[in-house]
């Protein structure tokens, strides 16, 4: 997180906001109630308090507006800038203005959510500047979150905090504030990994890194920011290089990648690799290129599934140590690259040679995610 | 939703640059004609901006730069707000 240079907080904890008129998209019942549930947000989490008034100037002046609008901060039309807020200082400070060229919605994950475009542009208002945090609320671009389970993310409250203390009822936010994984963690145990199109990708939570073998640079991005269909906390991922797809995998539905665009038709079912219906999770799928074999890992056993000839092989599922002689553990993410298997068990990382199958090395788990 | 919208065809990608960047990272109003003197800077406000995303700082306008200067966001600058 991080607040704005200087001592641009509020000096009080009673503030108070007017909203001085509405968008078309919405109706105004349905503007005051998100504004309204926005505030509480951050009031959940500090000792602040929001008072409406209607007429006369507020500590938080709430007004929709296009282009050129007097604040010498013009808007740019449909998408871009959907809204900007001012510090806390005197006059324009804690104002927030929403373009009115954007579609605002009150529920609908299409368009722009009212509640979060506010509940962020409330974050400046009360003294946060945008976050590096890419789970944060406070990350300059938009994101869209279920509003119904929404809680603020710890790094938000962590900075929130920072300037106001803590809620002085005492009673922390329920549920726990979500906290954005970390790489560096050395317990962090990854829910899938893939490779797509010669990047590779770790799974884990809500979020998702995208790496560059050989190369420093790792993204982190929320799953839902880049495919809003894709759930989050998923099982298992694999790339097919037969049908130049990304599966995606939780519990027994699928859904499939082309290149960073979600395949239409889909999700599918889990039966869609005739596994047998008793399966109802993987917990890790491995894409064998050197066979256009499809291991499937369900608790301590594989199910080999042939991808061209579309059935399970003869024999499976076997045991995960005798097709892997050395893996003991429970298996949660695998992948192939250049030749070797990687078999994520716990923190740790298991290389296999992809023809032998003889197990070579213990890693760590961000042995190709550099921390 | 919030993947990058398609790109505006009548807008190139180096005004969505100079927009980006004026409004949200400080690059001064295009007022200089020394051609260098406009690239250096644009070049140090993109660097500021692949730091601040955590993307490959290569100061130059590459396709993951631009994808995310496409996306929807908030107004307020990233840095020295």
């Amino acid at each position: 997180y991080s607040t704005f240079q200087g001592d641009y907080k509020w000096k009080k904890h009673d503030l108070t906001y007017r909203i001085e008129n509405y968008t078309p998209d919405m109706s105004e019942a349905e503007v005051d109630d998100s504004i309204k549930r926005a505030l509480q947000v951050w009031a959940d989490v500090t000792p602040l308090r929001f008072t409406r008034i209607y007429s006369g100037t507020a500590d938080i002046m709430i007004s929709f507006s296009v282009r050129d609008h007097g604040d010498g901060y013009p808007f740019d039309g449909p998408n871009g800038f959907l809204a900007h807020a001012f510090p806390p200082f005197e006059g324009i400070g804690g104002d927030a203005h929403f373009d009115d060229d954007e579609k605002f919605l009150y529920r609908s994950p299409h368009g722009y959510n009212l509640f979060l475009v506010a509940a962020h542009e409330f974050g400046h208002s009360l003294g946060l500047e945008h976050s590096q945090d890419p789970g944060a609320l406070m990350y300059p671009t938009y994101v869209y979150r279920d509003i119904d389970t929404f809680v603020l993310p710890k790094d938000d409250v962590d900075g929130i905090q920072y300037l106001y203390g803590p809620n002085s009822d005492g009673t922390g936010p329920k549920p726990p504030p979500p906290v954005t994984p970390n790489k560096c963690d050395p317990k962090l145990v990854l829910d899938a990994v893939t490779m797509l199109r010669g990047e590779i990708m770790f799974f884990k939570g809500s979020f998702f890194w995208r790496s560059y073998p050989l190369s420093r640079n790792v993204e982190q991005h929320l799953i839902k920011s880049f495919w809003p269909q894709i759930p989050n906390h998923i099982d298992a991922a694999f790339e097919s290089t037969f049908e130049d797809k990304v599966f995606i995998i939780k519990g027994e539905k699928v859904w499939a990648l082309y290149g960073y665009d979600v395949v239409r038709g889909y999700p599918k079912s889990l039966s869609m690799f005739r596994l047998p219906k008793k399966v109802k999770k993987v917990d890790a799928v491995l894409y064998d290129e050197t066979s256009y074999k499809i291991l499937f890992f369900v608790n301590n056993k594989i199910y080999s599934y042939n991808e061209e000839q579309r059935r399970i092989e003869k024999g499976y599922p076997k045991p995960v140590e005798e097709v892997f002689p050395g893996m003991t553990g429970k298996v949660t993410a695998a992948f192939q690259f250049k030749g070797f298997n990687y078999l994520f068990s716990g923190s740790k990382m298991f290389e296999f040679g992809a023809y032998n199958r003889k197990l070579l090395r213990v890693l760590n788990n961000n042995y190709f995610l550099p921390c | 939703y919030t993947s990058p919208i398609a790109p505006p065809a009548d807008k190139d990608k180096e005004s969505i640059a100079v927009n980006y960047l004026t409004q949200l990272y400080g690059l001064p109003k295009q007022t200089n004609s020394d051609a260098e003197k406009r690239s250096s800077a644009m070049s140090l406000r993109l660097k500021e901006m692949q730091q601040f995303f955590k993307l490959k700082v290569t100061g130059k306008l590459d396709e993951e730069t631009l994808d995310l200067m496409k996306k929807p966001r908030c107004g307020v600058p990233d840095v020295a707000a």
